[in-house]
C-alpha cells in the first residue's frame, strides 16, 4: 500500500520546472558559469546547449580544480575556458513521467537529477529536498 | 508500524564518524580551508576548534562570496582571512541518541547535519545519502 502510493506519484508533480533553475550555456566562460554559481549559492547546476537541449553539469568543484595550479589559484584559466571543455558530460535523467520511487533510486548517489524528454530537451530537476519532503509527507500520514 | 520502525533507528547507526569527516579547524586562513574543499570535493564541511567542539560549517560558496570583488577574484584575501571570521555559526545539531525520524526533520533543507554529544564535542555528521539508502530498505522491504 505505501509502495503503491509512491509509484503513483509522478517526477512532474515534484520536480522544480526549468524557467526556476539556474543553468549555463555549453559555451559560457569558466568566469561567468563561476559567478551563477556564486550568485545563486548553488553548488552545481545543468548546462544546456542554444536549442535547450540537456548537455551536462557543471559543478563550483569542477571550475576550481581546473584553476588550482601547483602555486597558487590560476586565475586567468576563469576567462580562457569554456564550460563545454570541462562540465560532466554523463549525466543520469529521468522523464516527467517517471514516478517518486525513479527519482528516489537516482537521487541516493545524486543532489539532482535532470529531468528530460525523449528528445533530450530540458524539463526541470528533481532535488533531493523535493523528495525528502514527499517521503516525510508519507511517513506522518 | 512503519513509524515504529523509522524511531527505532538511532542517529549513531547510520552517521558518518567523526574521524572520516573532512573538516577545518576555526583559525585556519580560507586558503587552507578552500584547499580541504576542492581536494575532498565537498561543498561545505564541518569546523572545529582545538578542542574537537563544533565551531560551525564553512562552504565553498561563503569563501568565494568573501573574494568576489567589483572587478576581480581577490586571491590574496584567501590567505588574510582566518574560517573564523566567515563561517555559519548557528548550525543545527542532533545527538546519536536522536533517531532516523528527528534526523529527517533537520535534513529537509540540509544537505547534512552534525551530531554532537551534550558538552558539544563533534561525533559525526548525518547526510542526506545515509537517510535516503535507509528510506529506500524501508520502502524495499
Ligand atoms: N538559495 C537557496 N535557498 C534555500 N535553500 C537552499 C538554497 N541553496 C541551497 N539550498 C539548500 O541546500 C541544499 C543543497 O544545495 P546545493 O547547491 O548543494 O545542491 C542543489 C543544486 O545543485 C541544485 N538546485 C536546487 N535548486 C536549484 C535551482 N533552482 N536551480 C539550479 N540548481 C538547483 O540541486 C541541488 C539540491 O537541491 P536541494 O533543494 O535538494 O538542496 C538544497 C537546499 O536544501
Ligand atoms: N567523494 C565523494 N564520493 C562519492 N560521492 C560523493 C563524494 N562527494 C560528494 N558525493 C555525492 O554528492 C553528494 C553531495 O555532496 P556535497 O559535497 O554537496 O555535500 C556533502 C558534504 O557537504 C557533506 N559530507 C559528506 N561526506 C562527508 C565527509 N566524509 N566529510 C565531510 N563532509 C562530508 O555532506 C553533504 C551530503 O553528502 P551526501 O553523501 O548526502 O551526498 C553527496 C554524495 O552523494
Amino acid at each position: 500500500t505505501q509502495d503503491r502510493q509512491l509509484v503513483d506519484i509522478a517526477v512532474a508533480e515534484l520536480m522544480i520546472s526549468s524557467e526556476k533553475v539556474a543553468h549555463v550555456q555549453l559555451n559560457n566562460p569558466l568566469e561567468h558559469a563561476l559567478l551563477v554559481l556564486v550568485k545563486s549559492g548553488y553548488s552545481a547546476v545543468p548546462v544546456l546547449d542554444a536549442s535547450y537541449k540537456l548537455a551536462g553539469i557543471i559543478s563550483k568543484t569542477v571550475i576550481l580544480n581546473q584553476i588550482l595550479g601547483l602555486e597558487r589559484f590560476e586565475i586567468e584559466k576563469l576567462s580562457e575556458m569554456r564550460v563545454q571543455e570541462i562540465m560532466h558530460h554523463d549525466v543520469i535523467t529521468i522523464t516527467k513521467e517517471n514516478n517518486l520511487l525513479d527519482g528516489l533510486n537516482a537521487i541516493i548517489d545524486n543532489n539532482f537529477i535532470c529531468v528530460v524528454d525523449e528528445e533530450g530537451y530540458f524539463d526541470g530537476i528533481l532535488t533531493r529536498r523535493a523528495i525528502l519532503k514527499q517521503l516525510k509527507k508519507e511517513i506522518y500520514s
